[in-house]
């Protein structure tokens, strides 16, 4: 009697443990189950996405070299510099005067994950372009000076081919009013207060609203498991506040 | 085992969903930008 009532109380325990950990497979399975779901929807609405761009964009460029040329001698003259010989370091700049303008690089910090191309250079832009192309995969944002038209400066941020850790900015033309930031080392400056923070820190510090927006859109689809609904506000918000400005 | 290997692919498919969440972020803020520039 004593043998059996061991044995029973054996075979209890072991079907107890294999239910536990049935239900562990189970669940892991059912978190499979979604994320190879999000996996789907997410290829399903990139793809979309980007078809709706590439559209856009052969639109705009059709646009562009019927009815404005400035855009298309910016780009050569971006490309002019990005071809041109730097070997700077950090913070640096190096100015360069031709007839035409003044060019300079200089060089950022940039957080492997920072898609905004935005760098602090003490002045304040507004972007008018930006764009991937097929031979050089790494995305270009183009930036005029928020004086403009009166301020001619035009910038080129690009993350730097060489080490993808660094922005490179080249600018074009001189400033004809002062920055916020008055001072020579302004470049300097922004890699003393960028160097000291950590990842996590220094995005909230960069915070604006299209990182936290990015963040929130990333974030959402790892934890929320409603996570479509989530994006697809995020996008179409994002989309409305963009049509509105 | 079996619970190995569902961590591993759940691993696997969380990572490429971030990774598509980001492509899928770059792509909207470029998208906008285009929108923006014909607006």
């Amino acid at each position: 009697i004593e043998k059996k009532e061991v044995s029973d109380l054996a075979s209890a325990d072991l079907a107890k443990k294999r239910l536990v950990k049935d239900e562990k497979v189970n669940k892991l399975q059912d978190e499979l189950n979604r994320a190879i779901s999000e996996n789907k929807k997410l290829t399903e609405t990139l793809a979309r996405v980007c078809e709706s761009y590439n559209a856009l964009h052969s639109y705009l460029e059709a646009l562009q070299s019927r009815k404005s040329p400035e855009h298309d001698n910016f780009q050569k003259e971006h490309d002019k510099f990005a071809s041109s010989s730097t070997g700077l370091g950090y913070g640096t700049t190096e100015i360069i005067s031709d007839d035409k303008a003044t060019v300079s690089t200089a060089y950022f910090p940039a957080d492997k994950s920072d898609t905004s191309l935005s760098v602090r250079d003490g002045y304040q832009w507004r972007k008018y372009g930006q764009k991937i192309t097929k031979d050089n995969p790494s995305p270009r944002a183009y930036f005029r000076c928020s004086f403009s038209p009166s301020c001619p400066v035009k910038k080129k941020v690009q993350r730097s081919a060489e080490d993808p850790s660094l922005f490179v900015a080249h600018y074009e033309g001189t400033h004809n009013h002062p920055g916020p930031h008055v001072g020579g080392s302004r470049t300097v400056k922004l890699d003393l207060v960028q160097g000291g923070l950590g990842p996590v820190e220094e995005k909230k510090e960069r915070g604006t609203v299209q990182e936290v927006l990015m963040q929130q859109m990333a974030s959402s689809l790892t934890n929320d498991p409603k996570f479509t609904a989530v994006l697809a506000a995020a996008i179409s918000g994002r989309l409305i506040d963009q049509s509105r400005t | 085992s079996t619970t190995s290997a569902l961590v591993d692919e759940l691993n696997r498919v969380s990572a490429e969903n971030k990774k598509l969440s980001e492509m899928l972020t770059l792509m909207c803020e470029n998208y906008n930008v285009l929108r923006k520039q014909l607006l």
